[in-house]
């Protein structure tokens, strides 16, 4: 899952 | 979500309150570094663009409160309390650090989606943004009890972050090796900081360094 950035986080 | 990050991102609210209390109650804004003030609103400018094409509401919200109180933070330094602000203990470079950061950015974003790369510089400009505050309490050698409470409680935030992405990596939800590696660098930074808060703040003692 390397580099997969859900960009859940703030 | 878990108990790390919340805790990282109260602790992110609970800096800003104290930086805005303190500068409305005392009616000024010396001790604070506006450069860095400044570079944290490029970095959730530069983050937070997906805010027009993602919706969560924890984190809509928060990212909403995050712009807001920067960009209202700056309006207080630039606008009421500017008088109470020397440019002249406030010198870093900042170029370096923007420059440091798109370049990192423009090599080496996971995507090279305007997006992605905004979103890449902006995770390696927070890692340094706190710099020219830390370099403003060097110059001055001391610094108000106030003045570092909102140091220590913004750097936990980026502190409880790295424990959030052990437990994201473990629960295997989540491995971005760059957020960790910039999240790593930016608690580092605090490092000097945190110890001289612990040995002479929470001892009632004045920050004054060695």
């Amino acid at each position: 899952k390397v580099g997969v950035n859900p960009k859940d986080e703030l | 979500m878990n108990i790390f990050r919340l805790a990282g991102d109260l602790f992110h609210l609970i800096s800003i309150f104290i930086l805005i209390h303190k500068m409305t109650t005392s009616k000024s804004c010396s001790g604070i570094s506006f450069k860095s003030q400044a570079l944290y609103l490029l970095v959730y400018v530069t983050r937070y663009l997906d805010l027009f094409w993602t919706f969560a509401l924890y984190n809509s919200t928060m990212k909403i409160i995050f712009i807001g109180s920067s960009a209202y933070v700056l309006h207080l330094m630039t606008g009421p309390f500017k008088p109470t602000h020397d440019p002249n203990i406030d010198t870093f470079k900042v170029r370096y650090l923007i420059g440091g950061a798109a370049i990192l950015a423009l090599l080496f974003p996971y995507k090279w989606t305007p997006a992605e790369v905004l979103w890449t510089f902006s995770i390696w400009l927070e890692s340094v943004a706190i710099l020219p505050q830390l370099f403003m309490v060097q110059r001055t050698g001391a610094a108000e009890t106030i003045t570092t409470h909102y140091i220590f409680a913004l750097g936990a935030y980026r502190a409880l972050y790295i424990p959030n992405w052990i437990y994201r990596y473990l629960t295997s939800t989540f491995w971005d090796p760059l957020s960790i590696i910039a999240g790593v660098i930016q608690t580092v930074l605090y490092s000097d900081f945190f110890y001289i808060y612990y040995t002479k703040v929470l001892q009632g003692r004045k920050f004054e360094l060695p």
